[in-house]
C-alpha cells in the first residue's frame, strides 16, 4: 500500500511540462517545490493482506519504504548525493532536453528476516538483504 | 480499507487490490523471496508445533539483535501467529549470528521401532533434506527431542541417551549404525535434548540416498536397555508441541541472483 501513486502520475507530468518551457536556474527554488525533494516515502508490504496467513508466520508484513521525488539542485540541501549526482545536475542544467536530472533512489537498504513454512511443513528462517529503504539519496 | 493495526504507521494509505494486482504483487514478492510458488503447508494446527515454535523463538532472537544493532525493520514486526517458546539458547545465537537460513525438518517416520533383533529398545527418526535450496551450506545441525520425568521406576537414576546413524539396513538382523552424539540425564529431568548431527547432514546432504535415518537408545550407566516410553522420551504419539525434529543452519555459499525475467 502506498500514499499517492495518482498524484506522483499528474506531478511528473506537470514537472515534464515546466521542464520544456523553462530552464531551472539555482534560485528558482522556492518552498513548495522542495516539498516534492528526492525523499524516502512510506510503503507497507502486507503479507496478510495478500491472504499468505497459512504459511507465513512472521512478519505479518513490513515497511518497505519506497524513494522518490525531485534530485533539483542544491543537491545536498535534504539528503546525502553522489559526487556524480552533482555533475549530472550540472550537465541537466546545460542540456535539460538530451540529459536526465539525477535518480532518487536508496542509499542504504536493511534487511528483514521471514519465518514461513514450505510445501512439506518444514519451518524456514531466511534473512533477505535489501529489503527496506532506511535512506533516500540523489545517484 | 483502513487499516488500523497498532504495528503499521498511522499516515500509511492503503486501498484495496484489484484481484489481478493483487495476483501480481503476490507473483513479485514470490520472486523477491525466491519462491517458485506459495508453499502449501499440509496438517492443521501445524503452528502449535514444537519446530514452529522453536522457529519463532530464533526469528524473535534474530529481530531484537537486529534492532539492538540498528539495522533492522522500522516496526516491530508483530507474527501472524500466536507463539510462546522458550526454547532458544546462547547456543542457537551464536549459530544464529552467522547463519543466512535456518530450517526446520518435520521427522518423516509413520511407524517407530521399539524393539530391535536383539531386544533392544530404539526409536527411528527419518528428515527429508533434499528440499534445501541451491547454494545453501550446512554450517551446523541439532536433533532435538523432548525427555519428560521417566517412569517411577526408575527414580534417583542416571540415564545415557544416545543416538546412532543408520549406515546400513538389513532384512533379518539389526541396522549397522554408528554412534553421533549422547547424554546422561537424571531419569527424574524433563526438557529438550540436543545431539549435534552437523557432520551427518552434511553427509546426507551431499550423498541423499545414503540418508537411512537416525536411532535414539536409552540405556541405564550400567548398559541395560530401557524401553523408550518409560524413559520419558517424547515420540510422534505425545503433545504436538513436544514433537522431535531436526534444525539445520545454513550459510549460503555464493552470491545467487534471481533469474532474468
Amino acid at each position: 500500500a502506498a500514499g499517492g501513486k495518482k498524484k506522483n502520475h499528474n506531478r511528473n507530468k506537470s514537472t515534464n511540462q515546466q521542464e520544456s518551457s523553462r530552464a531551472p536556474k539555482t534560485g528558482d527554488y522556492n518552498t513548495s517545490e522542495q516539498k516534492q525533494a528526492c525523499k524516502k516515502h512510506e510503503l507497507y508490504v502486507s503479507f496478510r493482506d495478500l491472504g499468505w496467513q497459512d504459511w507465513i508466520i512472521a512478519p505479518e508484513g513490513y515497511a518497505a519504504f519506497y524513494c522518490d521525488g525531485e534530485c533539483s539542485f542544491p543537491l545536498n540541501a535534504h539528503m546525502n548525493a553522489t559526487n556524480h549526482a552533482i555533475v549530472q545536475t550540472l550537465v541537466h542544467l546545460m542540456f535539460p532536453d538530451n540529459v536526465p536530472k539525477p535518480c532518487c533512489a536508496p542509499t542504504k537498504l536493511n534487511a528483514i528476516s521471514v519465518l514461513y513454512f514450505d510445501d512439506s511443513s518444514n519451518v524456514i528462517l531466511k534473512k533477505y538483504r535489501n529489503m527496506v529503504v532506511r535512506s533516500c539519496g540523489c545517484h | 480499507c483502513g487499516f488500523t493495526d497498532n504495528h503499521v504507521h498511522s499516515s500509511f494509505i492503503y486501498r484495496r487490490l484489484r484481484n489481478h494486482e493483487r495476483r501480481e504483487i503476490q507473483r513479485e514478492i514470490l520472486s523477491i523471496l525466491g519462491l517458485p510458488h506459495r508453499p502449501r503447508p499440509f496438517s492443521p494446527g501445524k503452528q502449535a508445533s514444537s519446530a514452529p515454535l522453536f522457529m519463532l523463538d530464533l526469528y524473535n532472537a534474530m529481530a531484537v539483535e537486529e534492532e539492538e544493532e540498528g539495522v533492522a525493520q522500522p516496526y516491530r514486526a508483530a507474527p501472524l501467529l500466536g507463539h510462546s517458546p522458550a526454547l532458544t539458547s546462547a547456543h542457537d545465537t551464536n549459530f544464529l549470528n552467522d547463519a543466512d537460513m535456518v530450517m526446520s525438518f518435520v521427522n518423516l517416520v509413520e511407524k517407530d521401532k521399539d524393539f530391535s533383533h536383539q531386544r533392544r529398545h530404539f526409536k527411528e527418526f527419518r528428515f527429508d533434506l533434499t528440499q534445501i535450496p541451491d547454494g545453501e551450506a550446512v554450517t551446523a545441525a541439532e536433533f532435538r527431542i523432548y525427555k519428560d520425568r521417566s517412569h517411577s521406576r526408575y527414580d534417583n537414576i542416571t540415564l545415557k541417551v544416545s543416538i546412532y546413524q543408520v549406515v546400513k539396513e538389513y532384512q533379518n538382523k539389526d541396522a549397522e549404525t554408528f554412534l553421533l552424539d549422547s547424554k546422561k540425564v537424571q531419569a527424574s529431568d524433563g526438557g529438550w535434548l540436543v545431539f549435534d548431527i552437523t557432520a551427518t547432514s552434511n553427509h546426507w546432504v551431499m550423498n541423499p540416498q545414503q540418508n537411512l535415518g537416525l536411532q535414539l537408545c536409552v540405556e541405564t550407566v550400567d548398559g541395560r536397555s530401557v524401553n523408550i516410553k518409560s524413559a520419558g522420551i517424547i515420540g510422534r504419539n505425545g503433545p504436538q508441541s513436544k514433537q522431535p525434529f531436526l534444525v539445520a543452519f545454513f550459510k549460503a555459499s555464493g552470491v545467487l541472483l534471481r533469474s532474468v525475467r
